[in-house]
C-alpha cells in the first residue's frame, strides 16, 4: 500500500473554499429551535383586574421555534411528524412543516368577582403551557 | 372580498363563541372562560359588576392564599375534592326582634341568598354559613351558642324534599372566642337537597341563643339591641365543577379519565365522593386497578 498512501498524501488536503465552521454548523442545535418561552402578564394590563382579583401575575407561557427535521424522541413527536417533514421537503412544499405547539399544561386557580357581586374561587385545567412538541 | 370574508369570519366566530357560551347548561355561564371569550370579542373586562362585601373579599383572598401559590398554581398538598368555592352575601336581610334576656336569644336575622351563579355542572360538596366578627365585638369570655336555622318560604320545593315540612330547622353548637375573626357553621345537610334540586334562592332564618361559660345568660346590656355583635352571614358553597375546563386534582393524570360529564342521575351525589376518605378509596381502588 505504500503507493496508495503516497498518492493520498499528494492530494490537496481540502478545497481552499471549504469552511470548517460552516461544516459543523449543521450538527449544532438550530438557534431558534422549538422551545417554551415565558410571557408574564398582569390582569391590570388587560384592565381585567376589576373582576379577576387573583393571581396578580399570570405566565401562560407559549411555544415558539423551528422544528428540527429529525425530531425523534426529543419532542415526544410521533413518527407522523417526520413523514410530514419529508412530504414538505420532497413532495409538496404547500404541506406545512410540523409546528411547535404545547404538549402539556398545568392548571390555574383564579379568584373572580361575579356580576352579581358574589365571589368565586375556581381551578381551571390547561391554563399554563409546560412542555412543547413538534406536530 | 377580503373585508367581507373577515366580517364573515368574525361573525361566525362570534356566533360560535355565543353558541359556546349558551351551550353550557343552556344559560349564560359566568365562569372565567366565557368572560374571556366575551373580552376577546368586545375587548371590555367582562360585564359591569356589583362590588363585593370587603370582609367577604378578605376571607376569599385568605382562602386563595391557602389553596394556590403566588403564580396561581393550585397547591398539590390539598386533600379536598372541590375545585370551586363560591361566596354569596345576602341579597336581602331582615333583623328580627332585639335580644331577649329571658331566652338568652342574643340575635336573629332573616336572610335571602340568590344562587343564580351556581351552574348545573357544579355539584355541592360542602356548605357553610360564615360570620365575620368585627373588631368592635368583644366577648368577655368564651361564649357557647346554639344556632337554630330554618329554611323558610315556598322556595322549599316539595320535589326536593318529598313530604318536606314547610321549613327545616337545624341546631349547631359553636363557641365564640376573643381571637376569632370568622365563625363557620356547617349547613351542608340543610342545603344539600335544595342545591341539588337547582334551588335558585334560599330564604333562611338564623337565631342564636348563647350562654356564657359560667352558665349565665349574657345580659342583653352586653349587646345593646341596636348593635348586634354579628353582621349578616355569608353563604359559602364548596363545589365540584364537573366540566371539562375545570381542574380535577383527585384523579391520577396517568389514567387521565375525566369524571363523566353528566353524572348518573340514579347515583345522584354518590357519584361524587363527599369526604376525603371517599377520595382515598377512589384513589386506592384506582391504584389497585
Amino acid at each position: 500500500g505504500q503507493e496508495t498512501v503516497s498518492s493520498e498524501l499528494k492530494k490537496p488536503p481540502v478545497p481552499a473554499s471549504f469552511n470548517l465552521s460552516e461544516y459543523f454548523k449543521q450538527f449544532l442545535f438550530p438557534q431558534n429551535e422549538c422551545e417554551l418561552h415565558d410571557f408574564r402578564l398582569s390582569f391590570s394590563q388587560l384592565k381585567w383586574d376589576n373582576w379577576i382579583v387573583a393571581p396578580h401575575r399570570y405566565n401562560p407561557r407559549y411555544c415558539k421555534g423551528d422544528c428540527p427535521r429529525a425530531v425523534g424522541h426529543r419532542y415526544g413527536s410521533p413518527v407522523h411528524t417526520m413523514v410530514q417533514n419529508i412530504i414538505h421537503e420532497k413532495l409538496d412544499s404547500s404541506v406545512p412543516r410540523p409546528s411547535c405547539v404545547p404538549a402539556k399544561y398545568s392548571p390555574l386557580s383564579v379568584l373572580t368577582i361575579e356580576p352579581d357581586g358574589s365571589i368565586a374561587y375556581k381551578e381551571y385545567e390547561d391554563m399554563i403551557a409546560t412542555t412543547c412538541t413538534c406536530r | 372580498s377580503q373585508t367581507s370574508r373577515e366580517v364573515q369570519i368574525a361573525a361566525s366566530a362570534e356566533s360560535g363563541s355565543e353558541a359556546e357560551l349558551q351551550s353550557l347548561d343552556g344559560r349564560d355561564q359566568s365562569g372565567l372562560l366565557p368572560s374571556l371569550f366575551k373580552t376577546l370579542y368586545d375587548g371590555q373586562g367582562g360585564a359591569p359588576r356589583l362590588q363585593p362585601d370587603s370582609r367577604a373579599l378578605r376571607y376569599m383572598k385568605r382562602l386563595y392564599k391557602a389553596y394556590a401559590t403566588k403564580e396561581g398554581i393550585p397547591k398539590s398538598n390539598r386533600s379536598h375534592l372541590y375545585n370551586t368555592v363560591r361566596l354569596f352575601t345576602p341579597c336581602s336581610q331582615h333583623k328580627q326582634a332585639p335580644g331577649d334576656q329571658v331566652t338568652g336569644t342574643l340575635w336573629s336575622v332573616d336572610v335571602l341568598f340568590n344562587l343564580d351563579r351556581v351552574t348545573a355542572v357544579e355539584h355541592l360538596l360542602k356548605s357553610v354559613l360564615l360570620y365575620t366578627l368585627s373588631n368592635s365585638v368583644s366577648f368577655p369570655l368564651a361564649v357557647k351558642c346554639v344556632c337554630n336555622l330554618g329554611i323558610k318560604g315556598p322556595e322549599v320545593s316539595t320535589k326536593a324534599l318529598p313530604g318536606a315540612p314547610y321549613s327545616l330547622t337545624f341546631n349547631s353548637q359553636l363557641e365564640f372566642k376573643k381571637k376569632y375573626k370568622w365563625v363557620e357553621i356547617d349547613v351542608t345537610t340543610l342545603l344539600q337537597p335544595l342545591v341539588a334540586s337547582k334551588q335558585r334562592s334560599i330564604h333562611m332564618s338564623v337565631n342564636f341563643t348563647c350562654v356564657r361559660d359560667q352558665g349565665r345568660h349574657p345580659s342583653a346590656q352586653n349587646s345593646s339591641s341596636d348593635r348586634t355583635p354579628l353582621g349578616p352571614p355569608s353563604l359559602l358553597l364548596y363545589l365540584n365543577d364537573t366540566s371539562a375546563q375545570a381542574y380535577h386534582s383527585w384523579y391520577s393524570p396517568r389514567y387521565r379519565r375525566r369524571p363523566s360529564q353528566h353524572p348518573d342521575p340514579e347515583r345522584g351525589l354518590s357519584a361524587y365522593p363527599l369526604g376525603e376518605e371517599a377520595a382515598g378509596s377512589v384513589r386506592a381502588s384506582r391504584h389497585r386497578r
